[in-house]
């Protein structure tokens, strides 16, 4: 399935 | 992390000091639109709902916590502490224009259909027009004063500065997440017309004055 990314953002 | 996303999170904390500076020492809301920091409080709140659920680092929770507790602060000054000084009448952004458009489009276009990642971008997409009200009420004062620039232009480079860090990301760890960057993209082109304003007028210690 798609690769959701992880938000390691602010 | 790379300085690219470093100097964006202190160009954003940055804004968040200046405009506490501005109300706690002018003791006034002048100028700020309330709506604004409503947008930017739900923008925050759906953004990092996952601030218990998963850790990433030391700073992103002290950041997250701070980027939280700032903008409450801030609204609890706007229409509480400092409520005589709010101008209400020219905050007069219809948000419910920007809310209901971004939600349905966190629905439509998203990574993945599951709660938290629709609530997600949902946040993504309304920090991206959330500066409008503030925009709008400046044009309708047709001036801001000298602080609020300060602000803006820091709030400003904040997102053009992730927007490094995702080409940054992009070559560097094959890091790419579109949502992300399209909504950036239209975030920071809405501070253009402000950016051109700041640099031809601010930096020459002008006041910027719109033709009202």
């Amino acid at each position: 399935d798609e690769f959701v990314p992880k938000h390691d953002e602010l | 992390m790379n300085i690219f996303r470093l100097c964006g999170d202190m160009s954003h904390l940055a804004a968040i000091i200046i405009l506490l500076l501005k109300m706690w020492k002018t003791r006034s809301v002048a100028g700020i639109s309330g709506k604004s920091q409503i947008l930017f409080a739900t923008v925050f709140t759906a953004r990092y709902l996952d601030l218990f659920t998963s850790f990433i680092s030391i700073y992103n929770t002290c950041m997250k916590v701070f980027f939280i507790g700032t903008v409450y602060f801030t609204i609890y000054l706007i229409y509480m502490k400092f409520k005589a000084t709010y101008d209400s009448n020219h905050d007069s952004f219809r948000v419910e224009f920007l809310i209901v458009p971004v939600g349905g489009l966190a629905f439509l276009v998203n990574h993945e259909f599951a709660p938290l990642e629709i609530i997600w971008t949902f946040s993504i997409y309304l920090e991206s027009v959330a500066i409008l009200p503030q925009l709008f009420m400046i044009s309708k004062t047709g001036e801001a004063e000298t602080i609020t620039s300060h602000y803006l232009f820091a709030l400003g480079s904040y997102r053009a500065l992730y927007l490094c860090n995702w080409i940054y990301r992009y070559y560097a760890e094959g890091f790419f997440d579109l949502i992300a960057v399209v909504a950036g993209v239209v975030q920071t082109i809405l501070y253009c017309d402000f950016f051109y304003l700041y640099i031809t007028k601010v930096m020459k210690g002008k006041k910027i004055s719109l033709p009202a």
